[in-house]
């Protein structure tokens, strides 16, 4: 039910009043007090944004410069401190991350700036800000929505880090493949119970359940991608340096289960419809430290097969895992000293850094895509759970 | 489209780091 005594949507503006007293009300019930599980469930994705934007419209209408800025500082302010609070979980952050990007293209949808109307209805361009430009705000929206990304990040791999190396190394799926332990080597102890282990199938599930999520608080799309390729940035870089660190993990089985796994993470990129994301692309360098563990490795044809195969592992790398390289059975050998220098020889004129292994903490830059939206301002209705009948639709 | 042609005023905007500073919550946070 509408807080307002209805009236034919025509008649509104897509504006919301409020008195300068309730500022920090409003901020409270619609941010510090929001929970993204509760009433926010049932929300029309990034409706706190569209509120806010609404009671900013009024400010610029009654041509309030304090007003405005007093807002758009409080509303900021309210997003940080949140964030502060509940930065480790991740619902929270992606509620605010969508938001505030919301906020952000509706500054800019609505900014009069011709470049951000071209999608827009006349309507639209009917409610463009009359008074102020805020570009300046916007930039710093734009500086608060990196911090957002990049506490998410951190969070998300708070989440995923201590699954990887179960799920990506450890567990096996493929029956009758490394039955057989490498002679020589006991099972690595685990610190995590057998029946607390985390499969291959744990990380999908804990991606779909990122996804799901962030889909839920309609993040933009084209942000969604950037998520999931980080995602498998991490995923990638993870289990890579363990690879190098550990002889039990090198071995041809060993490669023929990261192989699988890293084909269910593609076939989950293809469900979800994010083969285009870049996020395969950040697998290579596991993909080929997988394939090294099965391709032969004695002749010079070898050698020269491995070095055109294996672009994206530093030489560094490669030598590692040849030296780790631990034969299963008597049908398989040892890579000999001679083998590995001559791929160090053939490998001695690429330029690359000498470091072994990747930097799990690298973030890739990101990027808001302006998103502009066809809601129309004059239909939003502000529901009762939100607590905010001190506003007035104009 | 607006009423007149008149130019928007530029609202000069603190940084981010300049907001925190105006601590717009100083009751509720202090002990």
């Amino acid at each position: 039910r509408p807080v307002n005594i209805p009236r034919r949507e025509k008649d509104f503006q897509g504006m919301l009043e409020y008195k300068k007293e309730d500022e920090l009300k409003l901020v409270k019930n619609l941010i510090l007090e929001l929970k993204p599980r509760g009433v926010a469930v049932n929300l029309i994705p990034g409706l706190p944004a569209y509120i806010l934007f609404m009671c900013l419209r009024h400010a610029d209408y009654v041509n309030d410069d304090q007003r405005v800025r007093s807002l758009l500082t409080c509303t900021i302010n309210s997003i940080k401190k949140i964030l502060k609070k509940r930065g480790d979980d991740f619902e929270t952050v992606s509620f605010w991350l969508s938001n505030t990007c919301r906020f952000l293209h509706c500054l800019k949808q609505y900014s009069g700036d011709d470049q951000f109307m071209k999608h827009n209805s006349t309507k639209q361009n009917d409610h463009c800000l009359s008074n102020f430009d805020l570009a300046e705000y916007r930039q710093v929206l734009s500086d608060l929505a990196i911090q957002i990304y990049q506490q998410l990040i951190k969070c998300m791999e708070n989440i995923l880090q201590p699954m990887i190396v179960s799920g990506m190394l450890e567990h096996e799926t493929i029956q009758g493949v490394s039955g057989v332990k490498p002679t020589g080597l006991r099972k690595r102890t685990s610190s995590i119970a057998d029946e607390g282990t985390y499969t291959l199938e744990s990380i999908l599930r804990q991606l779909s359940a990122f996804h799901s999520i962030m889909c839920q608080h309609g993040t933009d799309p084209e942000l969604i991608k950037q998520v999931v390729k980080q995602q498998f940035y991490i995923i990638g870089a993870v289990t890579l340096n363990n690879l190098l660190l550990r002889k039990d993990m090198c071995s041809w089985s060993k490669g023929m289960q990261i192989r699988y796994n890293v084909s269910q993470l593609e076939e989950w990129l293809r469900e979800k419809n994010l083969m285009n994301c870049g996020a395969k692309e950040t697998l290579e360098p596991l993909i080929q430290a997988a394939q090294l563990l099965q391709v032969k490795k004695k002749t010079d044809e070898d050698a020269e097969a491995i070095c055109s195969m294996c672009k994206a592992l530093s030489t560094a790398q490669i030598v590692k895992v040849l030296n780790l390289y631990t034969p299963l059975n008597e049908f398989e050998e040892r890579v000999s000293v001679t083998f590995i220098r001559t791929i160090q020889t053939r490998l001695r004129d690429r330029m690359e850094s000498p470091q072994l292994l990747m930097d799990t903490k690298m973030i890739y830059p990101v990027t808001f895509p302006f998103n502009p939206s066809s809601l129309a301002l004059e239909t939003i209705q502000i529901p009762t759970s939100l607590n905010l009948n001190f506003l007035t639709r104009v | 489209p607006r009423p007149s042609s008149r130019p928007r005023v530029l609202l000069k905007a603190p940084t981010l780091q300049e907001m925190e500073e105006m601590n717009i919550f100083e009751e509720e946070d202090s002990p």
